[in-house]
This record gives structure tokens, sequence and C-alpha cells, in this order.
């Protein structure tokens, strides 16, 4: 039937792949992950090491909030502080192969999950724009 | 059929309710608003009028982008310039009484979209997260 269409849709099929996505270093200070978040406009991107891992991600909130002080904003702090300080590591990530429910489970509370390979190689990333267009579709049949 | 269920489902019993959405005022400085986006977590918070009606939206992106200058940051124009000069007014809006497949298709391309009445007065927001959690609990009967 058609409802098992949808269920069999594999990650891969839907995912942006890495060459599409913007994406910062571990090591680059936070002056720069933050004119590649306004720069794009995104509210988060992942962040690689230098072999092309997935280590975290880095969103304009925490590199605003590692910015204010309680006095001003600590502007000076954007070429000093690098991006591993800031980023949050504990995020879940997925496969190119897992299932499209396992994808929507993940995505129902962050607007988008990393996709990487059983090493750690940063494959891409499932954002909820492609998994709401997925249902948007399906309950036109 | 237990597709027809979701579809009749309506926007007022999916949305978040105006009471307990963080928003600014148009009159309010940027300051303030880069605050309550930073201390809530939220890339972005509607924008109403003294008088309760939806005016827009306002984004940390916005923010951050009126005090880049060329050589340095303009941290002093936080507290010269008002929200009103800098939100996007022209986003689409929701009724109470509209279809989910109406707020499913107005989610697809931004993280959510305000629900207004007839007179424009604020009603709440209609999130992605709560669409797809409606869309897992609706693929899993
Ligand atoms: N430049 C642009 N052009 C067109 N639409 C845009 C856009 N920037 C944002 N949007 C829209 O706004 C949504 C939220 O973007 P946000 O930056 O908060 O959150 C984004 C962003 O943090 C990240 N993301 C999406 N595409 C990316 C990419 N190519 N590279 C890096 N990160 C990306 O995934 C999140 C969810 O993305 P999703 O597409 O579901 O949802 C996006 C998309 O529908
Ligand atoms: N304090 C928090 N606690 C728990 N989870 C949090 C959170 N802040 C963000 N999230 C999660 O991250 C998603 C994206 O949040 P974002 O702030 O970019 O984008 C948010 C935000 O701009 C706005 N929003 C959500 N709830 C709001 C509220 N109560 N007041 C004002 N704006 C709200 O709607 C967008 C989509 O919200 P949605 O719930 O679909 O999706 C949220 C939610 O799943």
């Amino acid at each position: 039937t058609e409802s098992t269409e949808i269920l069999e849709t594999k990650i891969s099929d839907l995912m942006i792949p890495s060459e599409k996505v913007a994406h910062v270093q571990n090591q680059n200070p936070l002056e720069h992950a933050l004119l590649v978040l306004v720069k794009t406009g995104y509210s988060a991107v992942p962040v690689l090491d230098a072999n092309f891992h997935f280590e975290g991600i880095v969103s304009k909130t925490m590199i605003i909030e590692s910015i204010l002080g309680i006095e001003r904003i600590e502007v000076e702090k954007l070429s000093k502080i690098t991006v591993s300080f800031v980023m949050e590591k504990d995020v879940p990530t997925i496969r190119k192969d897992d299932t499209f429910m396992k994808g929507l489970k993940l995505v129902i509370n962050r607007p988008f999950v990393c996709v990487v390979d059983e090493s750690g190689y940063f494959d891409g990333i499932l954002t909820r724009r492609v998994i709401l267009k997925q249902m948007n579709r399906y309950l036109h049949e």
C-alpha cells in the first residue's frame, strides 16, 4: 500500500549532501563562525575537524551568549575564542541507510540532524524541511 | 478511515497560545529584542504592536546584520534602532479554524507561522515541532 512507500525512503534519498552544507571547523575563531552564520542566514551549522569528521553543532545563540558580559558585549572575545569552546557536542546523528521514521523522530525536537558514517565521517544533514515536504506529498496521494 | 482524522485536526488544537509565546513590541530597542532572543534561545519571535496586533517577525540574524559595520560591530546601534526598522513584515499568517494541511504547507519553508484573527489580533503560533509530532503519531497507527 502507499503508506509503506514513505516508510521505505532511505535517509540517503532525503539528505543534503556535505558539499552543499555550510560548516565550520573546530579550530576556527568565533568571528569566522558568526560571519558564516550571518552570511548564510542559518541558525546553526555543523562543526567538523580537519579530517572532515563530525564534532558538533554551533549556533548564533551559543556565540552571542559567550560574548555577553555583565556590563557590555565583549566583542574582542570573537577573535580569541575558538568554536570548540562553545559548540554542542552531545547531539544525535544518523546513518545514510537509516529509515525515514528514525529521521522523522530525530527532527521532531531539532531543526536538523547530521548524517555520518560508522567512522564519524560527515556525509550531510537531514532537515525538517525535507521531511515536511515528503509528508505533504504523502498526504496528497 | 484514520487518514481523515489527521486532516480534520484544527489549528486551534495544535497552536501554542499567545500567553506562552515570547514576543517583542515594534517600538522596543534592538537591545531588548536581542536579550529576549538570547534568554529564550529562540531564533526568531513575533513582533506585536501596543494593541497586541501582529506586525511581523524579528530574528537574531536580522539584528546582527543591522549592527555589522564594515570595520567593526557597531554595538551602540542596539540601543538606538527599534525592532520596527529590522523586522520582516511580509510573512504569511493562519487562522485558528484553518485546516491541518494549510498549516503543514506553511511550515514546510519556515520554522513557525503566526495565528491571527480576522482583525489581526495575535492568537499564538503554529510550529514545525507540533506538526512533526502529529505526523509521527499518525504514521504509527
Ligand atoms: N538560505 C535559505 N534559503 C531558503 N530557506 C532557508 C534559508 N535559510 C533558512 N531557510 C528556511 O528556514 C528554515 C530554518 O532555517 P534555520 O537556519 O533556522 O535552520 C536550518 C539550518 O540551521 C540548517 N541548514 C539547512 N540547510 C543548511 C545548509 N545547506 N548548510 C548548513 N546548515 C543548513 O538546518 C536547519 C533546518 O533547515 P530547514 O531547511 O529545515 O529549514 C529552513 C528553511 O526552510
Ligand atoms: N527553549 C526550548 N526548549 C525546547 N526546545 C526548544 C527550545 N528552543 C528551541 N527548541 C527546539 O528547537 C527548534 C528550533 O527552535 P528555533 O528557536 O530555531 O525556532 C523556533 C522559534 O523561533 C519559534 N518558537 C517556538 N516556541 C516559541 C515560543 N514559545 N515563543 C516564541 N517563539 C517560539 O518557533 C520556531 C520553531 O519551534 P519548534 O518548537 O518547531 O522547534 C524548536 C524546538 O524543537
